[in-house]
């Protein structure tokens, strides 16, 4: 059982996951308008801002993270940014749209003139995040897992860092126990959606500049 | 670091400072 600490930590990481959200306007954009490819490129840089914006306002209130050195806050942020939109993408790409709204979500990310090469394996990585049917905690709890993670590059103080991601792994770990009784490699498939966001993470870069070019 | 990367750490910069403006 999850003792009585670990429950407020995993409602308090819980409240501040729900209150991380893009702007409802910049998301009602992306369903309703028809936009050129030009109009696509802003819209979804917009919204990658967007998502940087309010991914900090979720990981200020990560217990502790505050008292982090400045620079370390910045090198962790850095190095997660885009995992945690991959990974947010990924839990509203799997969730039940009003009909055709995924096909019409999944058309757009594909005629923004990013390559095949790199988008298929993020439809892929979506796929395999939705066969995991994971709870709001779980995406709470695996995003805050991601952002606290002291291997970053430029990361100096790697003790604290690992202080402070420790406990939500034990929280993540007894609440898939507590959840997926019959299915004991839950949790262990949970880590490894993280190896496959690192992957996601190193071709980003070049995803962009596949995206520029065209 | 590619500029992709100045780009990313000046938003996380502002953010962190609760600067949204620009």
């Amino acid at each position: 059982e999850l003792t009585q600490e670990q429950l407020s930590l995993l409602n308090y990481i819980l409240d501040a996951y729900n209150k991380y959200r893009i702007p409802l306007d910049m998301a009602k954009n992306l369903l309703q308008e028809q936009f050129s490819a030009d109009e696509n490129f802003i819209l979804l840089t917009e919204m990658a801002t967007s998502h940087v914006q309010v991914l900090v306002e979720f990981t200020k209130r990560l217990p502790g993270f505050q008292s982090l050195d400045h620079e370390d806050q910045i090198a962790l942020l850095k190095g997660s940014a885009v995992e945690a939109m991959f990974l947010r993408s990924a839990q509203i790409f799997n969730r039940k749209l009003p009909h055709g709204h995924s096909e019409m979500l999944e058309d757009r990310i594909r005629k923004s003139g990013i390559s095949d090469e790199y988008i298929n394996p993020m439809f892929n990585f979506y796929k395999s995040v939705g066969e995991l049917q994971m709870t709001q905690e779980e995406h709470a709890l695996l995003t805050a897992v991601t952002i606290l993670s002291p291997d970053r590059p430029f990361v100096k103080d790697v003790l604290s860092i690992e202080r402070l991601q420790e406990p939500m792994l034990e929280v993540l770990h007894t609440f898939c126990k507590l959840h997926h009784p019959h299915n004991p490699q839950h949790f262990a498939r949970l880590l490894g959606r993280l190896t496959e966001l690192r992957t996601l993470n190193h071709h980003h870069t070049e995803m962009l500049m596949s995206w520029r070019v065209n | 670091p590619s500029g992709n990367s100045i780009g990313l750490e000046a938003i996380i910069r502002k953010a962190l400072m609760g600067k949204y403006d620009d």
